[in-house]
Parts: C-alpha cells; sequence; structure tokens
C-alpha cells in the first residue's frame, strides 16, 4: 500500500543533514498518486498533499527510520477529520412523522436504500411508510412496492400519472392519519445540471419539509462527485449523505469532495442488495480505505 | 518560435487537470503527456493550436479514429450479452438498443435474465413494450442460465436475429455472481455453437478508477467485446475508457445520453476527444 511506495520515497533522505524541496516532493507525489487512484477530487487532493506536506515538516519526522509509517499515520488523520469524526446517530422529530427524502444522481442505490432504512428503522421500533414519487424509471413504483413487502414496511403510491410533490403530500398525510411515525420519500434519479428535475426535487423538499435530505452516492463515483453534490446542495439543500455499493472495491475518496461541498455527515453506508445490508458510517475504516 | 509550447508547463498542467478530472488515470494521463512531448520535439509546433491537434493524434492511437461496428453472427440468431455492475444503466441500455436494431431492420427478442432485483423483469417488458419487441422472462428468483437457454430456443424458432441479454447488476469482486456469469455464457456458447457475438460492460460516465477494476475483472469471466458508456448527458466524462482502451484494447461501441428512447448512439471516437479537450 502506500506505506511500503513511501519506503522508497523516503530511502533516499534519511542519510540527509537537511531537507530541499525536492527531498519531499518525490515522499508527497507518491501521496498524491494514491489518492488521486483513490478518485479523491483533484483540487482537494493539492489541498490535502500541502497540508500533509507541512505538518510532516513541521513533527521533523521526515528523517525518521519510521518515516513511511509515521507520514501514512498523519495523512490518516487528517482523513478522518475530513471525513467527519464520530459515526452520527439518527434524529427522530418530537412532533412524527419524521420526514426523510432521498434524493441523488440515477442508479445510486436509492429505492434500495429506501428499503434498507425502512428495515432498520422496524428493528428500532419505528413504523415507517415508503413514499414512491418516481413516476418516470419503468416498473419503479413496482420496484418500491416489491421492496417494500420484502421489509414488510407499507408503500404509499399513486401510480405514475400524478405529480411527486402531490404524492408526497398525501403520503405525509396518510403517514399522519395511520399513526406512521417515519416518512421515507424515495424520489426518481435526477441529473445535477436537469433544471426541470432539480426544480421538482426543490418542490417536493417546500411541500413536506423533510427533516432530512439525505444524499445517496455511488461509492464509484469519480471526479464528477463534486459537480454533483455541490448542485444538489444548492438546488436542494442537503442534511445528510449515504454511501452505496461499499461491498465493491471502489476506494471511495469521492466521499471526500461531497463532505468538503455540503459539509454534511455521512449517516450511513449501503453494503450489499439485500435489505440488512445497511451500516452505520465509521470515518476511521473509510480513512483505511481510501488510502488502499 | 516553438519555445513556448514545447516547454510551456503551464499548458503541460492544465493538460493534465483537463485528463486527471475527466476520470483518466494518472498512469495513463502521464504516459500521454510524455508522447506529447516527443511529438512536439519532433513536430516542432508554432501554436498551442497545433499542440493541441498533436495531442488530439495521440488520444487517437489509444482510441482509434473510426467507431468500432458491431458484431453480427453469420448464423442468426446473433447474441448479445449485456452485462456491468448495479445501476449503470444496462436495461434502459437494452431498450435503446432494441430500438436502434429494429430501425435497422433486425427483430430483437430481449430476455430478462435478472431474475434477482425487484421488479427488474417487469421494467424490461415495460421497454418491450415500448419497442415492440418480445421478452422472454420466467420468475423471479428463477436460474438465469435458464432463461437464457429458452431465449436461444425461442429466437431460433420464432425467427429472431437478434437476442439482448439483460442481466443483473453483480460487483466484480462476488466470486459466485462472477460464476454465475459464465454459467449464462456457458449457456449461449453451447446452444449457438460460439461464445456471445457482443458481450458489452456497460459502464457508469460517473465512474471513477474502478472502472479499470470492472472492465479487468468481467473480462476474465467473460472475454468482453466492448463498452457501453452511459449517461454521458451529465457532467462526466467517463475517461477512465481511455485508459480500459489503453490497457485493455477495448473499445467503446455506443454511448448512452440519456433516459429516452432514442438516447443510444454508436460512439465517434474523434467526437468524443473533442468534447473532452472543450
Ligand atoms: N452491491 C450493492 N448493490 C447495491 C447497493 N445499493 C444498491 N445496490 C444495487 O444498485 C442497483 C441500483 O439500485 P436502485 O435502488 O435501483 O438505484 P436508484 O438510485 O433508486 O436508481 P434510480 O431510481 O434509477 O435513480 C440495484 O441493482 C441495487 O440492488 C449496495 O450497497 N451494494
Ligand atoms: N441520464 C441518464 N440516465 C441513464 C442513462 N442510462 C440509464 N440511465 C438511468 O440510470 C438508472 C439505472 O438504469 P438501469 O437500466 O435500471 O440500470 P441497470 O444497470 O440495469 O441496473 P441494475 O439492473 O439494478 O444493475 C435509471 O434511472 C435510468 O433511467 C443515460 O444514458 N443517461
Ligand atoms: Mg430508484
Ligand atoms: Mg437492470
Amino acid at each position: 500500500g502506500l506505506s511500503a511506495k513511501l519506503q522508497n520515497a523516503f530511502a533516499k533522505l534519511r542519510g540527509k543533514v537537511t531537507l530541499k524541496e525536492e527531498d519531499v516532493d518525490a515522499a508527497m507525489r507518491e501521496i498524491r498518486l494514491a489518492l488521486l487512484e483513490a478518485d479523491v477530487n483533484f483540487k482537494v487532493v493539492r489541498e490535502f498533499v500541502a497540508q500533509v506536506r507541512e505538518k510532516a515538516i513541521g513533527a521533523d519526522v521526515l528523517k525518521n527510520l519510521n518515516a513511511p509509517q509515521m507520514v501514512v499515520k498523519i495523512v490518516h488523520e487528517e482523513l478522518v477529520k475530513l471525513l467527519g469524526g464520530e459515526p452520527v446517530k439518527m434524529k427522530f422529530s418530537s412532533h412524527p412523522p419524521t420526514i426523510i427524502m432521498m434524493v441523488g444522481l440515477q442508479g445510486t442505490g436509492k429505492t434500495t436504500t429506501c428499503g434498507k432504512l425502512a428495515t432498520w428503522l422496524k428493528s428500532e421500533r419505528k413504523k415507517p411508510l415508503l413514499v414512491a414519487t418516481d413516476v418516470y424509471r419503468p416498473a419503479a413504483v413496482d420496484q418500491l412496492k416489491r421492496v417494500g413487502e420484502q421489509a414488510n414496511v407499507p408503500v404509499f403510491e399513486m401510480g405514475t400519472n400524478v405529480s411527486p410533490v402531490e404524492i408526497a403530500k398525501q403520503a405525509v398525510n396518510h403517514a399522519r392519519q395511520r399513526g406512521l411515525d417515519v416518512v421515507i420519500i424515495d424520489t426518481a434519479g435526477r441529473l445535477h445540471i436537469d433544471e426541470q428535475m432539480m426544480r421538482e426535487a426543490a418542490a417536493i423538499k417546500a411541500a413536506v419539509q423533510p427533516h432530512e435530505t439525505l444524499l445517496v452516492v455511488d461509492a464509484m463515483t469519480g471526479q464528477d462527485a463534486v459537480n454533483a453534490a455541490t448542485e444538489f446542495h444548492n438546488a436542494v439543500g442537503v442534511d445528510g449523505i449515504i454511501l452505496t455499493k461499499l461491498d465493491g472495491d471502489a476506494r471511495g475518496g469521492a466521499i471526500l469532495s461531497v463532505r468538503q461541498v455540503t459539509g454534511k455527515p455521512v449517516k450511513f453506508v449501503g453494503i450489499g442488495e439485500k435489505l440488512d445490508a445497511l451500516e452505520p458510517f465509521y470515518p476511521d475504516r473509510m480513512a483505511g480505505r481510501i488510502l488502499g | 518560435v516553438f519555445t513556448t509550447v514545447t516547454l510551456d508547463e503551464d499548458f503541460i498542467a492544465e493538460l493534465e487537470e483537463t485528463l486527471v478530472l475527466s476520470d483518466v488515470a494518472m498512469a495513463t494521463t502521464e504516459k500521454l503527456i510524455e508522447s506529447l512531448r516527443q511529438q512536439v520535439k519532433k513536430e516542432r509546433p508554432e501554436t498551442i493550436e497545433q499542440a493541441k491537434a498533436l495531442f488530439k493524434r495521440e488520444m487517437a492511437r489509444v482510441l482509434g479514429t473510426e467507431p468500432a461496428p458491431l458484431q453480427f453472427s453469420p448464423q442468426p440468431p446473433t447474441v448479445w450479452l449485456i452485462l456491468g455492475v448495479n445501476g449503470t444503466g444496462k436495461t434502459t441500455s437494452i431498450g435503446k438498443l432494441a430500438n436502434l436494431m429494429k430501425q435497422q431492420g433486425y427483430r430483437p427478442l430481449l430476455v430478462a435474465a435478472d431474475t434477482f432485483r425487484a421488479a427488474a423483469i417487469e421494467q424490461l417488458q415495460i421497454w418491450g413494450q415500448r419497442v415492440d419487441a418480445p421478452v422472454i422472462a420466467h420468475r423471479p428468483g428463477a436460474d438465469p442460465a435458464a432463461v437464457v437457454f429458452d431465449a436461444v430456443r425461442a429466437a431460433r424458432s420464432r425467427g429472431h436475429d437478434l437476442v439482448l441479454v439483460d442481466t443483473a447488476g453483480r460487483l466484480h469482486t462476488k466470486h459466485n455472481l462472477m460464476a454465475e456469469l459464465e454459467k449464462v455464457s456457458r449457456v449461449v456458447e453451447r446452444e449457438t455453437g460460439r461464445q456471445p457475438d457482443e458481450s458489452l460492460l456497460v459502464l457508469d460516465a460517473t465512474t471513477g478508477q474502478n472502472g479499470l477494476a470492472q472492465a479487468s475483472a468481467f473480462t476474465q469471466s467473460v472475454p468482453l467485446t466492448g463498452i457501453i458508456l452511459t449517461k454521458l448527458d451529465g457532467t462526466a466524462k467517463g475517461g477512465i475508457v481511455i485508459t480500459i482502451a489503453d490497457q485493455l484494447h477495448l473499445p467503446v461501441k455506443l454511448v448512452g445520453t440519456g433516459e429516452k428512447i432514442g438516447d443510444l448512439a454508436v460512439f465517434d471516437p474523434q467526437e468524443y476527444v473533442e468534447a473532452l479537450m472543450e
């Protein structure tokens, strides 16, 4: 991994009395390559490596026999800080129902994650309601209904000829009438540059005032993550992030850009296709994964 | 007269940034830039535009200049296997591809071999209705290989010259799922006497470096013949396909540019490079 690559870079530094800029460059280059390989945003990498360089020089570790391990430790610590430090708990409204809205690009795992969240909420003694507002994708409503059956959770839907805003509003009324305490609104995948669809998402939010708007991000997303995250946050407003498909081998560095532009915590991670494949987010583990 | 261009490190830095931000791997980027430096020494361009033209030529070495054609079988039915990780656009691409091929006079048969995911069969069936192409399906939970076996038989007996096989999304790290895919490919081979005429990896343009891992892993299970690059209507450039072309010599054959039936086109390497350099 990175430690081994740094061994080579640092081997040249060990005999020296004073270090020049170029000496440190080789080590910093290895860190830069490792982070880019992990899909960390190009600009984030530049700022990050500059910070690590300062810390490493400041801590006077570079000529140390254990320099590679010590620098990796600094990188790891800095990553954990950027990832949000402590795992975050889910908060519920004191005036039920708590309303959660899932948004994101096409195919990131929103519908499946709605089912996982509903399953988890049931295990926490909550009474969730799933809401099908994707009136566009073929069989999307069917998909959420199936997911609801598997999770043994009711699904509110009004077919595909009613506006998503109207479906969301009626779903919240339905939840209040039935004493269901968490409403999970699944929305259609949409491009952050599709103005009409971004307006629709903002309209759904305005209509039902979700307590949590969660951006669902695919762990294999590359440099484009920063663009989508910025637009979703500006147009809709994001309260938290769910990172999916972490059961693969994507390093997941895109999460750093998403964290940076939204400033919001990662609330859960998806680790599989089944409805029990949802875990809390551990910044320490994620840092290790990004470093490879 | 060409010193500005040969050693203009700003130009190089900008080029590097363009490529990396487009998800081209760093190793590929450095290789392309190094080739460019060699070309600049040889050709001595006098303007930035001329240097850019040299770079486009380097890209053409990797991506080719002509679209890579889709392969058909001399003996119908032609079978195309559509595969890839979860959520990349396989099912949607099959709907669009069936439409494209119908316009060219083919009679496609769609195969709902994703028997796992909720409403996957229904999703393909709706596309079948939209395109007016029949869909072979079993129940959810059925063996995908059995569905494909039926489909190839049905294609022969009903005179379909093209079979499009939709498979479940699967992460390449899951060995049992990759084995399932190999079994589907073997069934095609047994029934037609040859490997699928196309085994197309559907890759989402927003995918970063993992795209290379996906292509490398999938091709070891089912030899890939090409890529369908989807969601190019977004802001992502899918530059990992340049790395894949360079390292695995696997061409992009089709691109998805939206969610509607007509949003599929043949991949044009020259157009793609132009768009990348904008
Ligand atoms: N391996 C794995 N697959 C996942 C995970 N989450 C979702 N998926 C799969 O990803 C694919 C897409 O999931 P969906 O829930 O349909 O995604 P979506 O965001 O609702 O898609 P659109 O509504 O079309 O935007 C499906 O095959 C899911 O089974 C995960 O954590 N791990
Ligand atoms: N914007 C855009 N969206 C696309 C494109 N291709 C597919 N999609 C969308 O991506 C999402 C996933 O598409 P699917 O066809 O279900 O993907 P899949 O690979 O079959 O998914 P799984 O079977 O669950 O692995 C849907 O919302 C599609 O409408 C494209 O070219 N552009
Ligand atoms: Mg969905
Ligand atoms: Mg599918």
